[in-house]
């Protein structure tokens, strides 16, 4: 099984 | 005091082509250095980045650096006014709230003025680092776009391997499962038909196929489309825009619980 991880974990806020 | 004029008009409607599917509203951000944007989409799963550098506009002007808050789709609709020869002329004055499209037919006997509302939309600028990649893979972007769009009628997801045989593409369905292998090509005496991939370490991630089909609407803007991949990363994938830029697309990939 496998889950969509968000963007947000792997860019900074900048 | 903002203004740009692109001869090449049609480009800017295939680059609106290709990020209305992603993106619903977006700041485009406005400074000396060119036009560029960066949004995600609804889900916060993808990000496009486009940018499109001053230099590679007939006329240029940007006194000062703002962003202008565009609906995509009510820029689609406002594009569909002008011809695919026509010359685009994009303009905004300070503390103005709309922007004016010009439209101008490459004999100059026709000129269309279209005037949009801008918005005021709030959102997050992200910070993307620069990575090395494990394996980058330059191929035809036509041939791209077929692989997503074949694999997508037999599967949700697609699984990208690139090892030293070649980069696979695989995914699994209801109804069955495929695969396609592109191998190195690059004896090609065309450059635009060469697959190339440079592998440091073999790279299997697992990927959305509906945003990476998506990502394929940028196919008419670039022959070659290059793919970066590492693990537990975000893909790129990626459409230069000849002598003016690019459009990025990063994707968050799939991980097994």
């Amino acid at each position: 099984l496998t889950f969509q991880v968000c963007i947000h974990d792997f860019f900074f806020l900048s | 005091m903002f203004e740009l004029r692109l001869v090449q008009g049609s480009l800017l409607k295939r680059v609106i082509d290709a990020i209305k599917d992603l993106v619903n509203d977006a700041n485009f951000d406005c400074s000396s250095t060119g036009f560029s944007l960066q949004a995600m989409d609804s889900s916060h799963v993808a990000l496009v980045a486009l940018l499109l550098r001053s230099e590679g506009f007939e006329h240029f002007r940007c006194d000062r650096t703002f962003s202008m808050g565009m609906s995509i789709a009510n820029m689609a609709k406002m594009l569909k006014c002008a011809s695919n020869d026509d010359i685009i002329t994009i303009k905004a004055d300070d503390g103005t709230d709309t922007v004016t499209f010009m439209f101008e037919s490459p004999s100059q006997d026709k000129i269309s003025d279209i005037e949009m509302k801008l918005m005021d939309i709030d959102s997050d600028h992200l910070g993307i680092p620069d990575a090395e990649y494990e394996a980058i893979v330059r191929m035809p972007s036509t041939e791209f776009g077929s692989i997503c769009t074949s694999l997508s009628t037999i599967g949700d997801t697609v699984t990208i391997a690139v090892s030293k045989q070649g980069v696979t593409f695989s995914t699994k369905g209801d109804i069955g499962s495929g695969n396609i292998t592109c191998r190195q090509n690059s004896s090609t005496e065309k450059p635009e038909e060469a697959t190339i991939i440079e592998m440091k370490e073999p790279v299997v991630l697992t990927f959305a196929l509906k945003y990476i089909t998506t990502f394929t609407k940028a196919t008419s803007l670039s022959s070659q489309v290059t793919i970066s991949l590492s693990s537990d990363m975000p893909v790129v994938v990626e459409y230069k825009i000849a002598e003016m830029g690019h459009i990025r697309y990063y994707l968050a990939p799939k991980i097994e619980e």
